[in-house]
């Protein structure tokens, strides 16, 4: 090997290297010198009394966290893609692929395509199907099952808003899910066009023969029915705190007290009036998908998607290690936010996407883009555009699923069916 | 790459009269292997 090093000529591709360092240098270069400028902007405005701008999330954690909190994540995490999407020569796939899957725990076996010259790309490979009948689902019709292959890292029971209590991964499901209901402007993604409906319509409530309008119905628990915004906003001053820059902070018994003065239910704070029944309550499952694992996602139970919401974050890589030391990973990265309801009630989906399996794919919204230069610059005109009316701008953008069936209102999905998918880049 | 799931569901808890577990309960371990499809919990 020295022999080699030392004889053999090197050559360097001197120009595309350089244009490509610099490329990303100038795109780094924009985002530090755009984040000082509204930097500036914000505190002189404060000290003017104007209306308060969105303050920047601090990425808070050790210098590893602060190190990939400065790279372009979403710029590499396209290249990637990219360069994933280059073809593979014929004869290198089989030797390649097999390699991936040696290093990464693939089971060839439960590849539906038994000739893996087919996949022309990783990318291709990357999103493979399985033979049908590998992924059996369980007996139990009670059954809530795992939509992917994975990891367990966290679940439990959402108590007082957070979502996990354990040091590092705290965070709130305001954070996590958005906090308000759909505004009339939102666009439809439903699967026939024609039937897209932008608004939010009101929707009777047979059960128990009480009418209830839409934006203020979300489920009826312990004989109560409550309205989104209620459950999930709780009015400003919650709302200022789902943007505290560091999210790993637990509410204060006092804060959260101050979200139940908040709520029109009455002077008590809504998760007390949930624990208190003693008869429904919210959970919560955080399954990991490694780079091995077979990536397309499907459907846990029987429920209806009635809207998405498309955060078009930050792609940090969601590794248990940064799990452990970011906090509020999930509510900084790229997700969609699928929410609708089971036959227990409320029930949400949240695919979320990391630097290295940036896009994510949903079947039935053919218009959802993530982790595109697109989606990205039509988020930040968003906010700038929330910013100019003095408004707060809620950091996603929202389709509704209503279209899909008017009887429903939503997109039906069964129990193990497919939903889409983690694609590369 | 995550998916995160948060849901509403009965509340686990034993019956009074007879004992018997009621509501959600979760069928898996903190950091265990799962596959599509595998049970997470049931009512």
């Amino acid at each position: 090997l020295r022999t080699a090093l030392n004889d053999s000529k090197i050559q360097w591709f001197h120009i595309p290297v350089g244009l490509g360092i610099g490329f990303l240098g100038l795109v780094q270069f924009y985002r530090v010198s755009k984040r000082e400028r509204e930097k500036q902007e914000f505190e002189g405005q404060d000290a003017e009394g104007k209306a308060k701008k969105r303050p920047r999330i601090r990425h808070e954690g050790p210098w590893q966290v602060q190190l990939m909190s400065a790279l372009p994540l979403k710029a590499l995490s396209r290249l990637w893609g990219k360069f994933n999407e280059l073809e593979i020569p014929y004869y290198l796939r089989v030797p390649g692929f097999k390699l991936y899957s040696y290093i990464f725990g693939v089971n060839l076996d439960e590849v539906a395509e038994p000739d893996l010259h087919v996949y022309p790309n990783l990318a291709a490979f990357f999103y493979r199907t399985l033979k049908p009948g590998v992924r059996p689902l369980d007996p139990n019709p009670n059954a809530l099952v795992s939509p992917a292959d994975g990891r367990v890292l966290q679940f439990g029971q959402i108590e007082g808003g957070d979502i996990e209590q354990v040091k590092g991964m705290t965070y709130t499901v305001d954070a996590l899910l958005g906090q308000r209901t759909p505004t009339p402007s939102i666009s439809s993604a439903s699967q026939s066009d024609d039937e897209g409906d932008a608004s939010v319509r009101s929707r009777e409530l047979r059960e128990d023969g009480e009418l209830v309008k839409k934006d203020e119905e979300f489920a009826r628990v312990n004989g109560i029915t409550y309205t989104l915004p209620d459950l999930f906003s709780g009015g400003s001053k919650f709302k200022k705190h789902s943007d505290l820059e560091d999210q790993s902070v637990k509410p204060s018994a006092v804060s959260v007290a101050e979200v139940g003065v908040d709520l029109a239910l009455g002077e008590k704070p809504w998760y007390d009036l949930l624990s208190e029944e003693r008869r429904h309550s919210l959970y919560y499952a955080v399954v990991y998908l490694a780079p091995g694992d077979y990536h397309r996602f499907h459907s846990p139970t029987n429920w209806v998607v009635e809207r998405r919401r498309h955060f078009a974050g930050e792609l940090f890589s969601v590794s248990p290690y940064l799990q452990r030391t970011l906090p509020g990973l999930f509510t900084l990265n790229e997700r969609v936010v699928l929410l609708g309801r089971w036959r227990y009630g409320f029930f949400s989906y949240v695919p979320v996407g990391a630097t290295n399996v940036g896009s994510i794919k949903i079947n039935f919204d053919r218009e959802l883009r993530t982790n595109s230069l697109t989606t990205d610059t039509a988020a930040d005109r968003a906010a700038e555009e929330a910013q100019k009316r003095g408004e707060q701008y809620a950091g996603y953008a929202e389709a509704s699923y209503e279209g899909a069936s008017p009887i429903l209102h939503g997109h039906a999905l069964r129990k193990g069916e497919e939903m889409g998918g983690f694609q590369l880049g | 790459s995550t998916i995160v799931l948060v849901f509403e569901a009965p509340i686990g808890e034993a019956d009074p009269q007879t004992g018997a577990h009621k509501g959600w309960t979760w069928a898996v371990e903190k950091g265990q292997r799962v596959k599509m499809g595998q049970a997470l919990g049931y009512v």
